[in-house]
C-alpha cells in the first residue's frame, strides 16, 4: 500500500492499486524539477 | 433546513463514491480489452509465424517498467540471492505498470481517451461481458465524467 | 413549501444514486471476475507477453528496465534529495521476500 511519509513511497507489486505509480511519479517530477 | 442540509452533504459523499467506483470499473473493463487484444495479437502472429518469437525477445506480463532518458546513468546494485535491487538514477524516471504499457501499444482500442472508431468499438464490445457493453459504449464516446445510469 | 419539495426531490435522488451504487458494485464484482477467468486460463498466460519493439515503441528513444517480481514485492522510491555539486540522485528500492527479481535493461540500441 502506498504510503506518503515525508520522504518515500512504498508500492507493493501486484497488491497496491497502479493509481499509485502516478503518484510516485508525480513526487519524482517534482523532486527532479 | 437542516434536514436538507444533511441530504445535500449525504448526496455529495455518493456521488464522490460513485464516481471512484466508475472509475474503477472503466479500469477493469480497459484492462479486460487491453489483455485479450494482446493475447489475439500474439497468437494470430505466432500462427502465421508458425513459431513462437525467441523466449530472450519477450517479457511476460505481468511485469512494470521503468522508462528514464536514454542519457541517464543509472547504478545497480543486487544481492547474492537477487532478492533485493538498488538503483541509483541521475535524472528523473517514471514507473508504470503492464496496462499502462498495454493501453500506449494501442491494445485498448483508444477507450482509454474516448477515442474509438466504430471498427474498433465492435471488437471491443465483443471483449467484454455482455452486461458491461453499455459501458464500453459509453467509453468510447469519451471518459464517463457524470454519473452513467445504465440501460440496465 | 419550497424546503419540502427540496426534501423529497433530494431523498428521490439520494435513492437513484444507492441503486446506482449497487449496480457498479456488481458491475464491478463481474469485472473483476471476468479478468481473473481470461488471465487465470491456461490458454491465454503463455500468449500473454510483449516484444521487446512492442516496449521501445511505447516508450520511444528511451531506456527501459522491465522488472518482473513476485507478488507483494516491495518497491520503495524515497523522495529525491537535492542535488549535491548539481550530481542528482533519484532511487528505487526493490526487495523480495518469496523469490528472486528479475530486471532486464531494454534499449533500442
Amino acid at each position: 500500500s502506498g504510503n506518503l511519509t515525508p520522504n518515500s513511497f512504498t508500492y507493493r507489486i501486484n497488491n497496491s492499486p497502479s493509481k499509485e505509480f502516478s503518484d510516485i511519479n508525480r513526487m519524482i517530477r517534482q523532486g527532479c524539477v | 433546513a437542516q434536514e436538507c442540509q444533511n441530504l445535500e452533504v449525504e448526496r455529495q459523499r455518493r456521488l464522490e463514491r460513485i464516481k471512484q467506483k466508475q472509475s474503477q470499473l472503466q479500469e477493469l473493463i480497459l484492462q479486460q480489452i487491453a489483455f485479450k487484444n494482446l493475447v489475439q495479437r500474439n497468437r494470430q502472429a505466432e500462427q502465421q509465424a508458425n513459431r513462437p518469437p525467441p523466449p530472450n525477445s519477450i517479457i511476460h506480463l505481468p511485469f512494470i517498467i521503468v522508462n528514464t532518458s536514454k542519457k541517464t546513468v543509472i547504478d545497480c546494485s543486487i544481492s547474492n540471492d537477487k532478492f533485493e535491487y538498488l538503483f541509483n538514477f541521475d535524472n528523473m524516471f517514471e514507473i508504470h505498470d503492464d496496462i499502462e504499457v498495454l493501453k500506449r501499444m494501442g491494445m485498448a482500442c483508444g477507450l482509454e481517451v474516448g477515442k474509438c472508431s466504430a471498427e474498433d468499438l465492435k471488437v471491443a464490445r465483443n471483449l467484454v461481458p455482455k452486461a458491461l457493453e453499455p459501458y464500453v459504449i459509453e467509453m468510447a464516446k469519451g471518459p464517463i465524467s457524470n454519473v452513467y445510469i445504465t440501460g440496465g | 413549501r419550497e424546503i419540502a419539495d427540496k426534501l423529497i426531490d433530494l431523498k428521490a435522488e439520494l435513492d437513484d444514486l444507492a441503486l446506482r451504487e449497487d449496480e457498479l458494485d456488481q458491475q464491478r464484482g463481474w469485472g473483476q471476475q471476468s479478468i481473473k477467468n481470461v488471465t487465470d486460463d491456461s490458454n491465454n498466460s503463455p500468449m500473454a507477453y510483449v516484444k521487446h519493439d512492442d516496449l521501445c515503441g511505447a516508450f520511444k528513444d528511451e531506456t527501459l528496465l522491465a522488472i518482473r517480481a513476485p507478488i507483494g514485492t516491495q518497491l520503495e522510491v524515497p523522495r529525491p534529495e537535492d542535488p549535491i555539486n548539481g550530481q542528482r540522485k533519484c532511487q528505487i528500492r526493490l526487495k523480495s521476500s518469496s523469490g528472486p527479481i528479475d530486471v532486464l535493461l531494454v534499449n533500442k540500441d
